[in-house]
């Protein structure tokens, strides 16, 4: 009951947001209570959601600086079976805020353990930073799923993100483990795709999931409707391999 | 002499490294002396140029933490008329580092000055984050360029991207000015594109440069060999927009 699972790279542009929207969505037509929280300033996955911002009372921000109570900020998104916690633009200033707050690292981890057992799945978006907010979201989670763009920079910050993931496992929660890596993105026509894949399966060997998630348009104009792309689309490549990804991750879960 | 041009969007992968690092690579071509300064922790500009991530001594972070000087700092690249200041790891905990230096917010602008007269141009690309990094960018710059990729969530972050900009206008640095605003990964299939191209020159007007960045495989090719795409493939579609759109930033100049 209620894995909490951090989407996480520091590498920019990667397609975070665009997963942790999507496999919320579709973990959630899959009959799972899912919460998304979304623990980055610019709040993308707000609007993913078709969440309005401007109606967004209680955010994120609250939890981690004005002590507010999970239970009070979380939002109905429309979609049967996904709640949501909201990000707001003031989150930004948090990492300030929070530099001399004891234990700030655990406050993310406090409050969803209130809350756990109401879900099944508890999904986060993570900022493109190692910050403190990153950090909140690696603390809470049992696993983090890996977005990556198969480019050149992007293999680049693979070795800092383990790092960062040792040193959260070692040092504040022991239990943490890499669900998987998942290839956003892809373009099979492009060598270099190709080149950077076998690079990554070699790095992560079997985490690596099956599916991978191909450059699609209809991904891209989704959020434009404050939709999923299997709402908006779901016969489009990009919402099929949405869905295959979450078969992969609920399949491994019957596993354990 | 010795413009000072930072390239800032706080969303991820909006193409900010390929711009510093091209725009670098196209004003040395021209014969401007350029310095390229990487304050971004994932040091992507670092290989862009081709520099050797395990040859660097000291870097950003020694300027920022350990008071060293920056004359010390600036290495070759290889490339003629191209000197750079390197990032590297560490500079991702410099953010807690910094906290309580006073006037941690000009130390860049402090070191910018000392060598300023030596360049036609120095450019620096920054991390996808507004924190204390992007503010000593912002501090120590005449002018930014704003590269934006035509999406919808790209879009978003722009009201927070300006936001911060007037702060530090109004604050810290009065003759900050917007350079340009500039277009990256256009792909003129794509309708979602265009509408997004509509909303950036209704908002931005005549700041937006006529030269857009096409989607060019050779562009996100070049890095894996260390070369900006002016040097690994000088006839594609990138280059030829690379070398366009510093013209007519070299044009805007002449102007003034
Ligand atoms: N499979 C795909 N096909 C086409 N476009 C995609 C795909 N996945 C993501 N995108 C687009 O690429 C851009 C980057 O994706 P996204 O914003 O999800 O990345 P991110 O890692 O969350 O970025 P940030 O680092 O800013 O948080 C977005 O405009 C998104 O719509
Ligand atoms: N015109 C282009 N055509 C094709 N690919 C491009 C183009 N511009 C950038 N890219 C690729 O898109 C990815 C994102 O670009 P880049 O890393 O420069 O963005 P960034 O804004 O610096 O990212 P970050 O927010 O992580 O610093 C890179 O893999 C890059 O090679
Ligand atoms: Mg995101
Ligand atoms: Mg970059």
């Amino acid at each position: 009951m209620g894995k909490v699972v951090s989407i996480v790279n520091q590498k920019g542009g990667v397609g975070k947001t665009t997963t942790a929207v999507n496999m919320a969505a579709c973990l959630a037509v899959k009959n799972q209570k899912v919460l998304l929280i979304d623990i980055d300033p610019q709040a993308n996955a707000v609007s993913g959601v078709g969440v309005d911002k401007e109606s967004i009372d209680l955010s994120i921000y609250d939890i981690l600086i004005n002590n507010e109570q999970i239970e009070d900020v979380i939002i109905d998104t429309g979609i049967k079976n996904l709640k949501m916690v909201p990000s707001e633009g003031a989150l930004s200033g948090a990492r300030i805020e929070l530099v001399n707050v004891l234990n700030r690292e655990r406050i993310l981890k406090k409050n969803i353990e209130k809350i756990k057992e109401d879900y099944d799945y508890v999904v986060v978006d993570c900022p493109p930073s190692l910050g403190i907010l990153t950090i909140n979201a690696l603390v809470a989670s049992d696993s983090i799923v890996i977005p990556i763009q198969c480019e050149y920079y992007a293999l680049e910050g693979v070795a800092q993100l383990m790092h960062t993931f040792n040193l959260i496992r070692d040092n504040l929660n022991e239990d943490l483990e890499v669900e998987g890596v998942l290839l956003t993105m892809f373009d099979t026509r492009i060598n270099l795709a190709h080149q950077v894949e076998e690079d990554i399966r070699k790095f992560f060997q079997e985490k690596v999931y099956k599916t991978k998630i191909p450059r699609n348009v209809k991904v891209s104009e989704a959020p434009s409707f404050g939709l999923p792309v299997i709402f908006y689309d779901v016969k489009s490549k990009g919402a099929v391999s949405y869905m295959d990804f979450v078969e992969e991750v609920l399949q491994s879960e019957e596993k354990e």
